[in-house]
């Protein structure tokens, strides 16, 4: 049976920034 | 039409919590996703606010317009209508949950303007 890592579940929403 | 949703939205995946413990992924709370942030040296949890819900490139498909974390950064993303998001409070929403629910038999809500959804980001960010 397959685990799935529960970071897979949500998106990834990274705002550009400059540094 | 096929559908390239990833497996881990059918009823009854397995998922893995930050501190090893295993859940359905019907039975996620949002205290399963900010706590397994909180354990995560890498990743922390934003809050993103559902903005605009639009038509996408493709019959199926919707582009979601978030407002990002306190910075309130504008995100776009393009997914398909059953894409479930996970809002704060609630659990699963997606723009159609009649298909989320017939395609991946998940209970889901109806993703509206002004939902609250879990999303991640880097913590080093800065």
């Amino acid at each position: 049976v397959p685990v799935f890592p529960w970071h897979s579940l949500v998106p990834f929403l990274a705002p550009t920034q400059s540094d | 039409s096929p559908v390239a949703l990833p497996p881990f939205f059918m009823r009854g995946s397995i998922i893995q919590l930050a501190d090893g413990e295993l859940k359905r992924v019907e039975d996620l709370k949002t205290e399963d996703f900010i706590q397994s942030a909180e354990i995560s040296s890498e990743l922390k949890i934003d809050s993103s606010t559902v903005e605009r819900i639009d038509s996408g490139q493709s019959p199926n498909a919707v582009v979601i317009q978030f407002s990002v974390g306190e910075l309130k950064a504008q995100v776009c993303v393009e997914v398909l209508v059953e894409y479930p998001f996970f809002v704060f409070g609630q659990g699963w929403s997606s723009c159609c949950p009649d298909r989320t629910t017939q395609l991946f038999e998940l209970s889901c809500a109806k993703l509206c303007v002004g939902d609250v959804c879990v999303s991640l980001t880097l913590r080093g960010l800065r």
